[in-house]
């Protein structure tokens, strides 16, 4: 059962203490790891589910892992960073269709395809300075991508982003794209 | 460009003065103004105590007791960067080195997104803060305001009013606390101004056409009640920073609940990100 250790978890931190954050501070760093551990356990629940739901035709292709950021609230995704190509799967767990904005952080421009081949309409630009000021923060994106997924009912789209050149970018900003700072 | 930043998509228009104050929502497909009088970051001072339960208890893990009602603002002035693309328009409102805020406005939305950062809150003053962020409107609200039950129930709250017992008085602020644990409203007759939260925060309506909530805190006494431990953070050199978000409604009361209820099962069941690195072209790939 992979996902026991998550829901485990999960189970421990619906005490007042852990919701609200007030539980003693060695006991904060135990719901911590005790959900991280959960966490990296479920992935595998994950990557067997799209095992299945991304049949290959060719069986001799090994299995490209799934992998979570979790640090995108601060555009953090460490793994994706300076990659010429990589995926981003997105599941809808609602019984419906569903508009999603997605934010995505790199160090340079990519072209966005989604699993028709048509290229997603994506804006490029930079991430805040109260972002990049974060403590801890690791990462040497200077800007994200954002765009918008249409994704079904219970189901996934998988976007695949590649390389536009392999220029690092700046904090450049699109013409099309206005700012105004006082 | 421009003097004044404007956010606006087919149902929403948000416009900041060109010192960074919100200064209205409009919910353009109904025609309803929500004038915002004041919106930002306060703290509250946490009373010191002398760590006893009785009358000197002090601001803690368990307890919120600040020793002022009136809450200072972080900071004196702001900045505003304003950025507009066909995806998002943005307003990154800079308040001083331990709190910001961006306002989004997607296209299409008709709820805004308030993304707030908090901290590490300076404690160099040797002063406890309680970080708050308030919106305050000119909605009549008559002393009511509603915060729902561990995301199920949403019960009316009456300041200064409990509706089993006679209530005296004594902690105005703390004493009108409640949790939000998905959502907050207030409203008059044709118009409600709701926030959802993502995650359980608390808060109150201090005042007629204010809501205010509790996003960060750190505090230098133990309240008695058993932890044992300031809510300090000493683990971390400087404190925690804190990264939330709140998506505003503006709407009549009559469909607010068609907004707020899709948008907070939106946001529990949210689609799940996963990234991968295949070393294949697009067209090996696909």
């Amino acid at each position: 059962n992979s996902i026991f250790r998550l829901s485990e978890a999960m189970g421990v931190v619906q005490h007042h203490d852990a919701v609200s954050g007030t539980e003693k501070q060695e006991v904060a760093f135990d719901y911590a790891m005790r959900l991280a551990e959960g966490i990296d356990a479920a992935v595998d629940v994950i990557n067997k589910a799209y095992d299945k739901l991304l049949p290959k035709d060719n069986q001799s292709l090994p299995n490209v892992p799934q992998f979570l950021c979790q640090l995108t609230n601060i555009s953090e995704c460490l793994p994706i960073e300076g990659q010429d190509r990589f995926t981003l799967t997105l599941w809808n767990p609602t019984g419906h269709t569903i508009s999603h904005h997605v934010r995505v952080p790199v160090t340079k421009n990519y072209t966005i395809l989604d699993s028709t081949g048509h290229v997603i309409l994506a804006d490029l630009i930079p991430i805040s300075e109260p972002t990049k000021k974060i403590p801890g923060r690791k990462s040497f994106a200077m800007n994200q991508l954002i765009f918008k997924a249409i994704l079904p009912a219970l189901g996934f789209n998988t976007y695949y982003f590649e390389v536009k050149n392999n220029t690092l970018l700046t904090n450049k900003i699109n013409d099309e794209q206005e700012i105004i700072i006082t | 460009k421009d003097d004044k930043c404007i956010l606006q998509n087919e149902y929403l228009r948000v416009e900041f003065d060109c010192q960074g104050n919100l200064n209205k929502i409009i919910n353009l497909k109904k025609n309803i103004v929500v004038p915002f009088t004041a919106q930002g970051f306060y703290w509250y001072t946490s009373f010191a105590g002398n760590n006893s339960r009785a009358e000197f208890q002090a601001s803690g893990a368990y307890i919120f007791r600040p020793n002022s009602s009136d809450p200072q603002p972080v900071s004196t002035k702001r900045s505003i960067t304003c950025i507009k693309t066909a995806t998002v328009q943005s307003a990154i409102i800079v308040f001083n080195d331990w709190t910001s805020q961006e306002i989004n406005l997607y296209d299409n939305a008709n709820i805004l997104e308030v993304e707030w950062t908090v901290g590490p809150i300076p404690i160099d003053d040797n002063i406890g803060k309680e970080i708050i962020l308030r919106y305050d409107t000119d909605i009549k609200s008559q002393s009511k305001f509603y915060t729902d039950a561990n995301g199920r129930e949403v019960l009316e709250r009456i300041r200064d009013y409990r509706p089993t017992w006679n209530y005296s008085k004594v902690e105005s602020v703390s004493g009108n606390y409640y949790p939000i644990n998905s959502r907050i409203w207030i409203k008059e007759p044709n118009r409600q101004f709701t926030i959802l939260t993502d995650r359980s925060e608390g808060g109150s309506s201090i005042y007629d056409g204010s809501i205010e909530i509790m996003v960060h805190r750190r505090t230098f006494y133990d309240d008695a009640l058993g932890v044992d431990e300031p809510l300090n953070e000493t683990a971390f050199d400087d404190g925690l920073v804190v990264r939330g978000r709140h998506f505003l409604i503006i709407e009549s009361p009559a469909s607010s609940a068609l907004y707020h209820r899709v948008g907070s099962q939106q946001l529990y069941m949210h689609p799940l990100a996963t990234y991968a690195l295949p070393q294949l072209s697009y067209v090996n790939y696909s």
